[in-house]
This record gives C-alpha cells, structure tokens and sequence, in this order.
C-alpha cells in the first residue's frame, strides 16, 4: 500500500510539466523514505532524477518498495485537472495496475479523482557515481532560463567556462560570436546574488535546447545550480523547499 | 564538427 498527500500540489504539477518534454515513459521509485525516478531522454544526451522526501508530505505511507511505470504525457494530462491550489494524493495498492490521484481543494469543496493505468516500462537504471565537482555555480534560476533562451536564438550550442573570476556562457554561430560573463556577486539582495565555487576551471560545451528544455522547473527553485567537471556531465539542479531536488544531467560536447 | 557524447558513457549500468 502506498499513500502520499502533498498540500501543495502545485509543486507536483510543476515537476510533471518541467520533465515532460524530455522523459516519455518512466518508472517511479516508490520506497518508504520518499518518492524517486530516473529517467534517459530518447538520445541518450540528458537523464533526469528526481527525489522527494516523505518529510515534505502531509501524509506518506510506503509499506514496502514499489515501482510504478507511468506515461508521463498521460500524467500530465491528468495533472491539467488539478487547480492550482489543490492539496494532492497519490494512491496505488500492492501489485498496482493503476495510479490513483486525487485533487482536493479543501476551500471550493472540489475533489476530483482518476485512475491513471500503469504501464510496464523495461528501462535501464545506472548507478550515477559520486562525483567532487571542480565548479559550482549557483545563479539566479530565472536569470539563467533568460541566458539560454537568448543564447539559443543566435547558436545552438554553448560554451560554458569557469574561473575563479567569473562563469562566462559564450556562443559562436553564423550570426557573430559573443559572451555573457557573470562574476561572484554575493549582494545583500539574494536573488541577484551569484556564488561560485571554483576549485579547477572547467570548459565544455552543450546542446542549448536541452538546457532550455530543463529550464522549465525554474519555476520550482529560485536558484540554479550548475554542477561542472571536465570529462563528465553537467549537473542543472533545482532544490525544490523541504522536499527534495530535480537534478538533470547533460552530456558535453566534443570537438571531433 | 561538434559530436554529441552519450550520457550513458559516463554512468554505469545497475
């Protein structure tokens, strides 16, 4: 028997919408201590993992582990039915065939319920090794979504280079070349702050639509952090308050 | 030319 009911749908609405143009069919980790998937886009380039805390529920209850395989298009689907302001709760019984969610709002007396059939997903889970990231930037999440969004208008790839200076996003395409360049900013206003933490200085290249595509959970955090290490993939995190975080992971580019 | 690595090289398999 699992039971979880999140106050704050919302939050779980925007966690559908935000990972729904990448990953189609996915498995969810059910477990007693919380909520978690991995998942690989169709080419193989990014793989998003999300964990949420039984702590940040109202309710939670998982007797045992369990997977749930469920069409992500579909969920989103059913998540158009919840109010922004709905308490959700998700229901499955051992041996599940399907998801029950439910859509309260506790002030309008409105609840509405649909079973979502379950789906059997033979996917490959890999074991994302422990890594000591050499730069760690953490910037404004609605600043970065607006970097790549313009950035992608004039090349589809960018280069992205830390220093202990600065972080500078650069593009080169038929249009011109140029960069953005942001320093350490620990302003008193948080929202504009950018705090870098350089140990090595790391250059790589990416695909900028995946980054865009991961900027849809802006909405969730109002920071971003970037997680770099040469030779290996970047991390775009989004910390989601007291319930857990929504990591996508992007393969680099290489110069042939 | 730019090639596109796999994220599937830099994970190992469960």
């Amino acid at each position: 028997m699992f039971e979880a009911k999140l106050t704050e749908g919302l939050i779980l609405k925007k966690i559908v919408e935000s990972i729904k143009d990448i990953v189609t069919d996915v498995n969810i980790d059910i477990s007693p201590s919380g909520i978690s998937l991995q998942a690989m886009d169709s080419s193989h380039v990014a793989l998003v993992s999300l964990n949420l805390s039984m702590d940040g529920f109202e309710h939670y209850r998982a007797d045992t582990n369990m997977v749930l395989g469920v069409s992500i298009a579909n969920l989103a689907k059913v998540m158009k039915l919840a109010d922004n302001n709905d308490q959700i709760t998700l229901q499955a019984d051992q041996e599940a065939t399907h998801l029950k969610i439910i859509f309260e709002n506790p002030k309008t007396e409105r609840t509405t319920e649909f079973n979502l059939n379950l789906i059997t997903i033979d996917s490959e889970h890999l074991a994302i090794p422990e890594t000591e990231y050499s730069s760690v930037v953490t910037i404004n999440s609605g600043e970065f979504s607006k970097i790549c969004k313009e950035l992608f208008s004039l090349s589809e790839t960018v280069q992205i280079t830390t220093n202990t200076d600065y972080v500078q996003f650069s593009v080169e395409g038929e249009v011109g070349s140029g960069q953005v360049r942001l320093g350490h900013n620990d302003s008193e206003k948080k929202e504009d702050q950018t705090i870098l933490e350089v140990s090595e200085s790391v250059q790589q290249q990416f695909a900028i639509r995946y980054l865009n595509m991961f900027n849809k959970a802006s909405t969730l955090s109002s920071f971003t952090r970037l997680c770099l290490h040469q030779e290996q993939p970047l991390v775009v995190e989004f910390k989601i308050d007291n319930l857990g975080v929504l990591k996508y992971f992007l393969a680099p580019k290489i110069s042939d | 030319l730019i090639g596109q690595q796999d994220i599937k090289n830099f994970f190992l398999k469960k």
